[in-house]
């Protein structure tokens, strides 16, 4: 069987709704080092890769590896019925058609059980090569997620240039054209806001707004964001699940995006 | 014009 705490709902309920809208079905694997779950959109233009490990986790048990079939709009309702503070229990037996998932107030004078029909989902699996971009831009998540609704209101195609200077989004479309440059700075009284840009080599690509916001719906899980890019590969925008700013969290939530290319 | 890639042609079917 399969048996897990954390502490915080609210951090499963910020994951989940930040790739519902993305990825509609999707299979959560456990194993004994944690929960992973891959999942491709509908058009196969965009990766998901949800990586929580055990350290996360108040309590975990796995005896055996499970794949739970889940509808992550479904999932997303369930998990809206927790408290701002509560813990969740999520509990599985090998080959269950149901996922139980238990919410407790932090004095545990109220209890919540719900249970989410699994489904047996037939995914593609991909492997991620291990692989060092070229450019690795580190920023305020909150001001990703606004250059990127800024830049929407122009186009549907975004070009994300980098140089040591700075991080340039930019898109024209049929009512005009705009860019947003943030320059590197290293602004010690606000640490979140701070645009770090660690690079080999000047780099610019395309890349399909509609799926950039989608990734920004994952803003609330933490007030940084890694985006890495080397040419002609997909854009990686990273969030720390579970932890704080820039250090490693015990999990993150990764999103893959395949660029445009001129024709 | 720009052509939109999958991200299936990127990273090796497991």
């Amino acid at each position: 069987m399969f048996e897990a705490t954390l502490q915080k709902a609210s951090t499963l309920k910020k994951v989940i709704e930040a790739i519902k809208d993305l990825v509609t079905d999707g299979n959560i694997e456990v194993s004994e080092t944690g929960m992973n779950l891959q999942a491709m959109d509908s058009s196969h233009v965009s990766l998901v890769s949800l990586v929580l490990h055990t350290d996360m986790f108040e309590h975990f048990r796995c005896d055996r590896n499970v794949t739970l079939g889940i509808n992550l709009p479904n999932f997303a309702k369930i998990l809206k019925c927790s408290g701002n503070d509560d813990s969740v229990t999520l509990k599985a037996q090998d080959d269950g058609e149901n996922l139980a998932i238990v919410f407790e107030s932090e004095g545990q004078e109220r209890v919540s059980e719900f249970e989410l029909k699994l489904m047996d989902i037939d995914a593609e699996s991909l492997g991620i090569p291990d692989q060092d971009y070229n450019t690795n831009v580190k920023m305020s998540s909150a001001e990703f997620q606004r250059i990127v609704r800024d830049m929407t209101v122009l186009g549907d195609t975004c070009s994300i240039g980098c140089t040591k200077e700075g991080v340039k989004f930019s898109v024209s479309g049929d009512l005009g054209q705009g860019n947003i440059t943030l320059r590197q700075t290293n602004s010690v009284d606000k640490e979140e806001e701070a645009v770090t840009i660690e690079m080999d080599e000047p780099v610019e690509l395309n890349f399909a707004l509609r799926y950039l916001g989608f990734f920004t719906k994952a803003s609330p899980l933490c007030p940084r964001v890694t985006i890495s890019m080397s040419p002609d590969v997909p854009i990686v925008v990273a969030y720390n699940v579970g932890g704080e700013k820039d250090t490693e969290g015990a999990g993150s939530l990764s999103f893959y995006l395949a660029p445009k290319i001129d024709e | 014009t720009r052509k939109q890639t999958k991200i299936s042609s990127f990273f090796d079917k497991e």
